[in-house]
């Protein structure tokens, strides 16, 4: 609930017609930016740090924790670069999941574009069947004046399709150098309950 | 590079030898949409009357004239099984990226702009354009915080005889979602992924605005020019825009304002992206 009530309370400033408008002062700006991104890491995991009194943003983690009725733990990372071709968990790991949560009352369709450094990658869906995906280079149009601090050069894109309806749906991406935990059998399991 | 077309089932997309988006086919009908990066220089006032502020923060003012980013683009072509890109880069500023993606019929324009140079102490409000030939005679649509689309005329308003003075400023319209125009045959929309302002100034022509950079408050109570200065360089603003073209009217498909509305939803609720890292499980344990 503090977690909940740090972000209803920053988005409350967030309705002053000068953060609405644009037209706070530029230290104001910055102020704003920072309660945003403190608000929405205290309802994610992993927020240690954000506030001294907050322990730890469990929020969306026990969400799925609960929901998926099981031990795995995880640990979602705060990929607020991504509009920016910035994530630190796709960059710097060879195995990683995604896990996209439709918050739309119908299923949808959609395409899904992550930042990775190396152009061979597999995804795979929770059946183990292999989703198909494309390497497309992130354009760097000036070097001296690149903005992303970032290892990335290439998105991975692939279409996440039939996102149930308020519900969720993971992939396992891994590089072709770690093949080897491409289940060689594609085994298809029950159809989880949406 | 002329006649490099890029697209899917749905949507065509033709560039000419500029490199300029410059021909687009979709749902049966083509049409010339022309698309590129201009500005207006902003407006210098003294403040000291209402007549002569500045352009600001709280005021977009501009002179009345535009001026072309580039007239050379250069450009590169990427295809795939999923999505075809062209990437053009317009000057060491403006870059863009328009993608259309195998199942989707939609366009999507990707836009970079900046940091805008001042070094010429012009400040500088950079637009994306799109001019097509629909005959739209003076009349276009915005949204109304994403839900009524709102008949808008040039130089006009419905409750009082209006003679602006300001050409470009008084046609202006806030988008929080949208802006459309259409002729009997064709309808041309554009989603926007932020508020933005927006206008057609010529018929058949959409543009929104991107991006600003000036050099002097406007006196409204700010009291500091729009000119990001935390990083010495002016700020670097990157984002979307969707173009959806089709036929006005349709019996036999749902007709392109029905397909906006749908991914005008889709696009303003994407689905929540949560990366976690996996290197201590192989699939089946994760699984």
């Amino acid at each position: 609930e503090p977690h909940l009530t740090f972000l209803r309370e920053t988005m409350g400033i967030m309705q002053h017609h000068d953060a609405v408008t644009g037209t706070e002062k530029e230290q104001v700006a910055y102020d704003y930016a920072k309660r945003v991104d403190v608000g929405i890491r205290a309802c994610r995991s992993n927020a240690r740090a954000v506030l001294n009194r907050i322990v730890t943003g469990k929020i969306i983690e026990e969400y799925f924790s609960h929901s998926a009725k099981t031990n795995y733990n995880f640990e979602f990372a705060n990929c607020l670069l991504r509009n920016i071709s910035v994530c630190e968990v796709s960059e710097n790991n060879d195995n990683f999941t995604v896990t996209l949560y439709n918050p739309i009352a119908h299923s949808v369709f959609e395409y899904i574009r992550i930042p990775v450094p190396s152009k061979n990658y597999v995804v795979l869906d929770y059946r183990g069947i292999q989703v198909p995906s494309q390497i497309v280079p992130i354009p760097s149009p000036i070097k001296e004046l690149d903005f992303r601090s970032s290892n990335s050069s290439y998105e991975l894109v692939f279409l996440a399709s039939e996102l149930p309806p308020m519900g969720y749906k993971s992939y396992y991406i891994s590089t072709l150098a770690h093949n080897d935990l491409v289940p060689e059998v594609m085994m298809v399991m029950d159809t989880p309950v949406n | 590079v002329d006649g490099i077309t890029i697209g899917n089932k749905y949507i065509n997309l033709t560039f000419d030898e500029r490199g300029l988006l410059f021909k687009v086919s979709s749902n049966g009908i083509t049409r010339e949409i022309v698309q590129d990066f201009l500005y207006y220089e902003a407006a210098v006032g003294n403040n000291a009357e209402f007549e002569n502020r500045s352009s600001g923060a709280y005021i977009f003012r501009p002179n009345n004239t535009v001026n072309f980013i580039s007239t050379k683009i250069k450009i590169e072509v990427f295809r795939g099984p999923l999505v075809e890109e062209v990437h053009q880069i317009f000057n060491n500023w403006v870059s863009q990226v328009i993608r259309v993606y195998k199942d989707e019929s939609f366009a999507e324009f990707e836009w970079l702009v900046g940091p805008i140079p001042v070094d010429d102490e012009i400040g500088k409000e950079v637009i994306t354009k799109f001019k097509s030939n629909i005959k739209s005679d003076g009349i276009f649509f915005t949204d109304s915080n994403g839900r009524e689309m709102i008949k808008r005329k040039l130089n006009h308003r419905d409750t009082w005889n209006v003679d602006l003075k300001e050409k470009v400023a008084g046609n202006y319209y806030p988008l929080t979602t949208k802006i459309a125009l259409q002729d009997e045959e064709a309808r041309l929309a554009i989603l926007v992924d932020r508020a933005q302002g927006g206008s057609s100034l010529e018929d058949g022509s959409l543009e929104i605005m991107v991006h600003r950079r000036l050099l002097h408050d406007d006196a409204f109570g700010v009291d500091e020019a729009l000119n990001e200065k935390a990083y010495g360089k002016g700020l670097i603003a990157r984002g979307h825009h969707y173009l959806l073209f089709g036929p006005t009217r349709s019996k036999s498909s749902p007709t392109t304002q029905a397909k906006e509305r749908f991914i005008q939803l889709q696009k303003f609720l994407p689905s929540w992206v949560f990366l976690s890292d996996a290197s201590k499980y192989s699939f089946y344990e994760w699984k």
